[in-house]
C-alpha cells in the first residue's frame, strides 16, 4: 500500500510544487514507484513535468467530481517510475461546486484508496490556501510534508497550518500528522535565512529535516524546460539537496 | 473620491503584500491619504505594518459579514497618512460562510463605497487564489495592479488572471481593467529574470510599468521589524524602486 503525503503550506511561493516534483523524481530515481496528484488549479506541477494543456482533458477536477476514476486520470511522465494526475483551470470551480456535495471532504481520499496498490508513494501538490482542495488532501493523506521558505512571512503562517492539521486530525483523519518540515530557498549570504532556520528548529525540533534546500537558480530554470531539476542539472546544489531529502525521508520512515 | 486598486495575482509569493505595503507607504510619503485593506487570512500586510494579533479584534472578516462598518474596522498605522483594515485567521471562514449570502460578490464594494471620501487611494491586498475573497476585491476595485515575479511559474498563471478579470468585468464591474503589471524580485544576475521580463513586455506592452522591483534582501528583512522597507531602509534599492513606482502610478493616472 502506498504512502500518501500532502505537500502543503497556505503561504504562497514557498516551494510546494518544486518539492513535489523533485522529491517524487528522486524517489523514482531510487526505484520507488511514485504518483503526483496536482491539486492546484495553477497546474504548475503538470507544467513542470512537461504536460501541455492538450493532454490534461481528464484531470483532478474530474476525479473529485466523481466523473472519472483515479485510474482514468493517471498518465505517465517522461520520468520512468513517475506518473501524474494533472490539473487545469477547471479545478478552481471544484471548491464552489463541492460545497453542497455529501462527504465533500472525502472525495479525494475515496478516489486515492482505490488505486494505491500500484505505488509506493503518492505526493499531493496543494494550492496556497486552506480551502476545500487542501482539506481534501489532508483527509486523503497519511502525513503532511511542509515546505517552509526561510523568510519572515512564511514563519508567521505555520501556526495556522498546524491548527488546521489538528482540526482535520480530530474530525476526519485520526492518523494525520506533520511528518516533516523542509527548509527551502535557504540563502547562506542572508542572515534572515539563518534566523528563520534557527527559530524553526528551536520550535519544531527533529520534525525539521536536516536536509536544507538552498536557493539555486537552476531550480527555477528547470520548469521552463518542462523538467525536474534532477533531470535538468543533476549536479547542481538544488538537485543534490532533493536527492538527500528523499533518502532522509526513506530513512525516517524505516524508523516509524 | 478614492481610487480603489486590487493588488492581485493567484500565484503565490510574487510580492502582492510587499507591493501593497510599500506602494501605500510611498503614496502616503507624497501626501496622498492611503488605506490598505488586508484581505488575506494570512494577515501578512497587518504584520508587515506592525499590528499585533491583539489589535485585530475588528477586521475585514467583520466588514464582509456586515457585523462592522469599514469605519469601525479602520485603524491607524505607524506611518502618517496610512490607515489599515487588518485581517486574521477568521477571514478564512468567510469564503464558506458567504456562499449562501445574497450579493456575496458585492460585500466589500458596498462597505468600501461608504468610506472612500476620506482617502485618495485604497489598496486591497489579495490572497493567492481566485476565490470569493479575490472576487470581492475585483468587484470593489476601479482597477487591478498585478505584481509579477520574474520566474517561469509566475508567467504561466497570468492568462488565468486576465480571464478572471474579464469575467468579473462582464458580470459585476464594467469599469474593471488591469492598470499595470509590476515586475518583482528581478535579479540582474539571472538570465531567467530577463527572459520573463522580455516576454511580459512583449505580450503586455505599456501595461508593464517601467519601474522594476529588484530582488533585495532588505525588502524581506523589513517585515520582521514590522515596518515597510521605505522606513526600515529608505536608501536601499527596493525602497527606491517603490518610490519610483508610486510616482509612475500617479503620472499614469494623470494621463487617464
Ligand atoms: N530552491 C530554490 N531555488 C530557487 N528558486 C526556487 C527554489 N524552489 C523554488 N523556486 C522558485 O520559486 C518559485 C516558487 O516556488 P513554487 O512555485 O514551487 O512554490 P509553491 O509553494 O508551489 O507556490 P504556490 O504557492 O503558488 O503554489 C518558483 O518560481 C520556483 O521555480
Ligand atoms: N523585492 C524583493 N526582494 C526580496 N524579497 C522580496 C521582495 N519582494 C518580496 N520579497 C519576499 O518574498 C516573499 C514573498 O513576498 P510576499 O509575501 O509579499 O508575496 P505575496 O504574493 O503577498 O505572497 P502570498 O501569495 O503568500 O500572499 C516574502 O518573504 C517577501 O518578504
Ligand atoms: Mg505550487
Ligand atoms: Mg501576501
Amino acid at each position: 500500500k502506498a504512502r500518501v503525503l500532502a505537500i502543503a503550506n497556505q503561504k504562497g511561493g514557498v516551494g510546494k510544487t518544486t518539492t513535489a516534483i523533485n522529491l517524487a523524481t528522486a524517489l523514482a530515481a531510487i526505484q520507488k514507484r511514485a504518483l503526483i496528484i496536482d491539486l492546484d488549479p495553477q497546474g504548475n506541477a503538470s507544467t513542470g513535468l512537461g504536460l501541455g494543456q492538450e493532454v490534461r482533458a481528464i484531470n483532478t477536477y474530474h476525479v473529485l467530481m466523481g466523473e472519472a476514476s483515479l485510474q482514468d486520470a493517471i498518465q505517465p511522465t517522461d520520468i520512468p517510475g513517475l506518473d501524474i494526475v494533472s490539473s487545469g483551470m477547471d479545478l478552481s470551480a471544484a471548491e464552489i461546486e463541492m460545497i453542497d456535495v455529501e462527504r465533500r471532504e472525502y472525495a479525494l481520499r475515496d478516489a486515492v484508496r482505490a488505486a494505491t496498490d500500484d505505488y509506493d508513494y503518492v505526493l499531493i501538490d496543494c494550492p496556497p490556501a486552506l480551502g476545500l482542495l487542501t482539506v481534501n488532501a489532508l483527509v486523503a493523506a497519511d502525513a503532511v510534508l511542509v515546505p517552509l521558505q526561510c523568510e519572515f512571512f512564511a514563519l508567521e503562517g505555520i501556526s495556522h497550518l498546524t491548527k488546521t492539521v489538528e482540526r482535520i486530525k480530530g474530525r476526519f483523519n485520526p492518523g494525520l500528522h506533520i511528518q516533516g518540515i523542509v527548509l527551502t530557498m535557504y540563502d547562506k549570504r542572508n542572515n534572515l535565512s539563518d534566523q528563520v532556520a534557527n527559530d524553526v528548529r528551536e520550535y519544531f525540533g527533529d520534525t525539521v529535516y536536516k536536509t536544507v534546500i538552498p536557493r539555486n537558480v537552476r531550480v527555477s530554470e528547470a520548469p521552463s524546460h518542462g523538467r525536474p531539476v534532477l533531470i535538468y542539472d543533476i549536479n547542481c546544489a538544488g538537485a543534490q539537496a532533493y536527492l538527500h531529502l528523499a533518502s532522509e525521508l526513506i530513512h525516517q520512515e524505516r524508523q516509524m
